[in-house]
């Protein structure tokens, strides 16, 4: 599964995920990554693009949750990435991207690695696999 | 005037043992894919172009699975899905089970722009890229050799694989006393999953 989440000059966000799928996997299996509010979620506080256990990021709609605390707990970006990350995925494995209208950029993952980049209009830039 | 940001991934659940070859293979895709999108954004385009031309870019290399390099079903096939969604307005799209299109994050985008839908699926979504005239290869141009190999490995440990581990000999738990003659899937016995 790959993704991408951005937020614009204007302060417009926008996020899109696309996956093959599970290795294996029966025929006809849909998994989270073109669910809307699960694998790709996308406001004007945010954009938020999942990869992982399909099944557990279903269960969670986890784009929309990072979202949700975000408007509802008045989280910061990356507080949110981590409580949904920690706390609304069950036993199941998954990580995620996001970025914030105010430019900031978040991740967060329970598995081994994720691989990952993020980059900053004030010159951050950053590509990376594990913790 | 707001700042501009973008974060991408390639997929979480990384084979603790990759190797250091690979590691560096991943990092330079990656970092092509940002700049990508950094350039983009520093010409001022829009979030929504920029996050349809940085997957599009991901999913035209094969090292990930989306696209070229997709996973394979257990028959040997490539069945893909994408969604978009632009937060200015919450408009989104959304495709499943494409099997021919080059670059499904294109067709998601269409859905959500040219139809009066958000998500299409199977012949469906096959017959709107077709109308759209969007780029479309025969189903053999997503497989590759690697993810052939990574088939059979899942096959022979009777798992299903969610991430890049690459599947151990036949894992113990398969053997655990589980219905569905012992499939497992990311790791567990399959019978863990509440029904999809």
């Amino acid at each position: 599964t790959v993704g991408c989440a951005v937020v614009d000059s204007n302060g417009f966000c926008a996020a899109a995920t696309s996956t093959g799928g599970l290795m294996n996997k029966m025929t006809g299996r849909i998994g989270d990554s073109p669910l809307i509010g699960s694998g790709t979620y996308a406001c004007d506080l945010c954009a938020v693009s999942c990869t992982g256990e399909g099944e557990a990021i279903i269960r969670s709609t986890l784009a929309r949750d990072v979202a949700a605390v975000m408007e509802y707990k008045g989280l910061a970006l990356q507080e949110a990435v981590d409580f949904c990350v920690k706390e609304r995925l069950d036993e199941g494995f998954a990580g995620l991207i996001a970025v914030s209208k105010t430019g900031e950029v978040a991740y967060g993952f329970n598995c081994t690695g994720m691989f990952r980049g993020c980059a900053t209009e004030d010159g951050f830039m950053e590509v990376g696999i594990w913790e | 005037m707001a700042r501009w940001a973008i974060t991408i991934h390639g997929g979480a659940g990384v084979d603790p043992k990759l190797p250091e070859q690979s590691q560096e293979e991943a990092k330079r895709v990656l970092a092509r894919c940002l700049q990508i999108g950094v350039d983009a954004l520093r010409a001022g385009s829009s979030a929504l172009d920029v996050v349809e031309a940085v997957v599009r870019e991901l999913e035209t290399d094969p090292f990930f699975n989306s696209g070229r390099g997709s996973a394979l079903t257990r028959r040997g096939t490539v069945e893909m899905e994408a969604s978009i969604m632009d937060g200015r307005g919450r408009r989104c799209g959304a495709v499943s089970g494409v099997s021919t299109v080059k670059n499904p994050v294109s067709l998601a985008r269409r859905v959500m722009e040219n139809s009066p839908h958000s998500y299409l699926a199977f012949e469906g979504a096959e017959e709107f890229a077709r109308d759209q005239g969007l780029e479309t290869v025969d189903n053999s141009y997503f497989i590759t050799e690697d993810n052939i190999g990574m088939l059979k490995l899942a096959k022979e440990a009777n798992t299903i694989l969610f991430d890049y581990r690459i599947p151990d000999t036949c894992s113990a738990l398969a053997g655990a006393d589980n219905h569905k003659n012992g499939m497992v899937m990311n790791g567990l016995p399959i019978s863990i999953y509440a029904p999809e």
